[in-house]
């Protein structure tokens, strides 16, 4: 097996606050991103369209453009489906580029398909947003390295507001 | 004279009159989104444009929300989002996209991303506040982000990235202190929004640098090649660099652009909150902006802006506003004692090419 994202931060950050162990029947929702094809080719789409000099410039594609030049190869999307079935996955639903697919799992089923994986529930932030995220980094079978970029809702905890609402400011002097 | 930014302060700094306003004709439409799952509640809208939205022609509701809303309270972010991006982009279909009610173990920017691949008709300007370390993130995670900024890019969306609040940041990396870069901020694909304060917080007057105004150079991509003269013009000529230690100065820098950052007025849960700070109301006000030009480009049957970047750099900054005072935040140890990059003439990774002035902005916008 690899670890598709080994420099991705699984420590609980700041502001966020375990609240134990996630039960083995309760289910997750799970964003699969799968290797997409042509990027080369997309990027000098993108300089073609948005440089003033470019003949190109303005002629934008459609979504169905972009998803004939990115979609995923057919092996991709037989080699992941196949593995996600087999490990009990439902629900699955793609995107009209396919090159995501968000799939329901019990704990149990996502802890087997995700070894390493360890799910946790959280909480954070004055809104008291909760969450439930892996607290030790996942591996995936080697034979998938060429089809799954990263597997989404188990390191990355929502953001928490950043907002100021700073004291009023004070200026000396000047001003009645 | 004035008690805190409103949209009459907005449109009396960036010279828009009552008439820069959406037509109602075109298919222009504009999004905001937030991922703090708070709420956003029609009734605060209207009670903003009832109380700071007499003098401009505005529509009081959200055409779209994408996302569950429920009946909690509002958060002040998605309501200074939304207020600011109608008010600066009167009178334009706006979406709002929210993500409370999302499941527990999804990640809401990503589901976000998964929208954008699946919706065939979007909005052209989405301005978003979000940012996370670029250092906490994995480079799979990053890259793929930065690929779907590239889809949208292809597709003509103009994505709007608040800067972040933390000026250059600052880390520790084996026991040296570094700036902090932030992602998708750091994107080469995106536009990204710094924040400026007015010299004299209660008058119109020319701006200066916001303290906490996200800017920077990533540790993740390298420079693009639209930005190569504008930055090293920077590094060359900038009075005022931190150590090089501290920044990989090879990288794509940010932010591209900036707006007012500090002391808006916000209405929220049905109440006025003043003194309401930080880039995620900077991002708004400029996307609203490009929305506007947008309109006047659809209505001379162009396409929309899509992505700004290569224009912008070309243009050298034309139709914006220079922000040539102030340094924003950074480290607290005696080597840098706080600050981080410095504006200056020109392009700098603190306001970028500054704020606009629409009238010159949409000139130099609005062909070809």
């Amino acid at each position: 097996s690899y670890s598709p994202e080994p420099d991705q931060r699984w420590m609980t950050p700041p502001g966020w606050v375990p609240l134990g162990r996630a039960a083995p029947e309760e289910e997750l929702s799970l964003t699969f991103a799968l290797r997409q094809q042509n990027l080369e080719r997309l990027t000098e789409l993108v300089q073609a369209v948005s440089d003033p000099g470019s003949p190109q410039y303005g002629k934008y594609l459609t979504l169905e453009d972009v998803t004939e030049l990115v979609q995923p190869s057919p092996l991709t999307l037989r080699t992941v489906q196949k593995w996600l079935l087999a490990a009990g996955a439902r629900h699955c639903h793609s995107v009209t580029t396919q090159d995501f697919l968000t799939c329901r799992l019990s704990v149990r089923e996502a802890e087997w398909l995700l070894s390493g994986a360890e799910f946790h529930h959280y909480v954070g932030g004055p809104a008291e947003t909760h969450a439930i995220r892996s607290a030790r980094p996942y591996q995936l079978p080697k034979a998938l390295r060429p089809h799954v970029d990263f597997v989404g809702g188990l390191h990355r905890f929502p953001p928490l507001s950043s907002l100021r609402q700073r004291p009023e400011p004070q200026v000396a002097g000047t001003f009645g | 004279f004035h008690l805190g930014v409103t949209p009459s302060v907005i449109r009396e700094r960036y010279n828009l009159t009552a008439q820069d306003v959406g037509s109602g004709t075109t298919n222009n439409s504009q999004a905001c989104a937030q991922f703090l799952e708070q709420y956003f509640h029609e009734s605060d809208l209207a009670e903003f444009m009832r109380l700071f939205g007499g003098k401009f022609e505005h529509q009081a509701s959200v055409a779209r929300v994408v996302g569950k809303q429920g009946r909690g309270r509002a958060g002040i972010e998605a309501s200074l989002d939304v207020e600011y991006l109608m008010s600066a982009g009167a009178n334009i279909s706006t979406w709002v996209y929210s993500s409370p009610g999302r499941h527990e173990s999804q990640e809401p920017f990503l589901q976000w991303l998964l929208v954008l691949s699946n919706e065939t008709t979007l909005p052209h300007v989405h301005t978003i506040s979000y940012g996370d370390d670029e250092d906490s993130l994995s480079s799979a995670y990053i890259q793929r982000v930065n690929t779907e900024f590239q889809k949208a890019a292809a597709r003509g969306l103009t994505l709007l990235f608040a800067s972040g609040d933390s000026g250059a940041g600052c880390w520790s990396v084996s026991g040296r202190h570094q700036f902090r870069p932030s992602f998708p901020a750091s994107s080469p694909y995106v536009t990204t929004v710094g924040g400026t304060s007015f010299q004299n917080p209660f008058r119109v007057t020319n701006e200066v640098v916001d303290y906490i105004s996200g800017g920077g150079f990533s540790n993740v991509f390298p420079r693009p090649s639209y930005q190569e003269e504008a930055v090293n013009k920077f590094l060359s000529t900038s009075l005022q660099l931190p150590p090089s230690s501290y920044f990989n100065a090879s990288g794509r820098a940010y932010p591209d652009v900036a707006a007012l950052s500090d002391g808006y007025w916000v209405v929220s849960n049905g109440v006025p909150i003043p003194w309401v700070s930080g880039t995620s109301a900077s991002t708004p006000v400029f996307g609203g902006l490009l929305s506007l030009i947008n309109e006047h480009r659809l209505l001379s049957g162009r396409p929309p802006l899509g992505f700004l970047n290569p224009r912008l750099y070309q243009q050298r900054g034309e139709g914006l506003f220079d922000v040539t005072h102030g340094c924003h935040e950074s480290c607290l140890n005696e080597e840098v004692q706080g600050e981080g990059f410095c504006s200056g003439p020109g392009w700098d990774p603190v306001t970028g090419w500054g704020t606009p002035n629409f009238p010159a902005l949409l000139k130099s916008l609005v062909n070809p």
